[in-house]
């Protein structure tokens, strides 16, 4: 259904068509499309494996530096020494992998809509704990000397100042 | 990120044989 709103242009939700509907739209639109799927998935595993292959050194060196920041000799030894057991040394191996078990990675999708719900009260309260702060100042609240100033730093004209400063408040306002 | 400090350094051994037991080497 995604596919199909994409090659359309739609979005997913103004296409309000029954599942048979669907497949004919999808053999219209990218007859090739199923068997396309079928390829990139076989692929899939092989690239995962190239992509591991590639981060495992800097996972491996960068998680024995958190670890030895976050814990102390005695906690790490006590690690150790539980992950030396065989209960500990099965918690170890699969509590990296036990994230993308289907339940977990479904708990967090069924938190998502609470979660969506509460990004207004998250913004409000940002909005609220800054409210006293002078805004971002744009290039005509500047002084003269400050427009100079911003010029020998940057090497930038005021023409140019001007005209970023400009895009930049604008950005800020969408 | 900041630099270990010497003390951070020290467990270094000690973590490499924990992360050890959670991604064997060679995997």
């Amino acid at each position: 259904g995604s596919d199909v709103a994409r090659q359309l242009g739609v979005g997913r939700g103004d296409l309000d068509v029954s599942d048979a509907d669907l497949a004919v739209l999808a053999t219209i639109l990218d007859p090739a499309g199923e068997e396309r799927r079928k390829r990139e998935a076989a692929l899939l595993p092989q690239i995962m494996q190239t992509m591991m292959e590639v981060l495992e050194p800097t996972m491996r060196k960068a998680m024995i530096q958190a670890y030895a920041v976050h814990f102390d000799e005695a906690e790490l030894v006590d690690i150790d020494a539980f992950f030396s057991t065989p209960s500990g040394l099965a918690f170890a191996r699969k509590s990296f992998t036990m994230s993308s078990d289907p339940r977990i990675l479904g708990a967090s999708l069924e938190a998502m809509p609470q979660m969506m719900a509460s990004f207004g009260e998250i913004e409000r309260k940002m909005k609220a704990a800054t409210a006293d702060l002078p805004a971002p100042r744009s290039y005509g609240d500047l002084s003269m000397a400050e427009r100079k100033r911003i010029e020998t730093i940057t090497g930038f004209d005021q023409q140019q100042i001007a005209e970023a400063m400009a895009e930049a408040a604008f950005r800020r306002v969408l | 990120a900041e630099p270990l400090t010497a003390e951070q350094e020290a467990r270094l051994p000690l973590a490499t044989s924990v992360i050890e037991k959670m991604i064997p080497p060679g995997t």
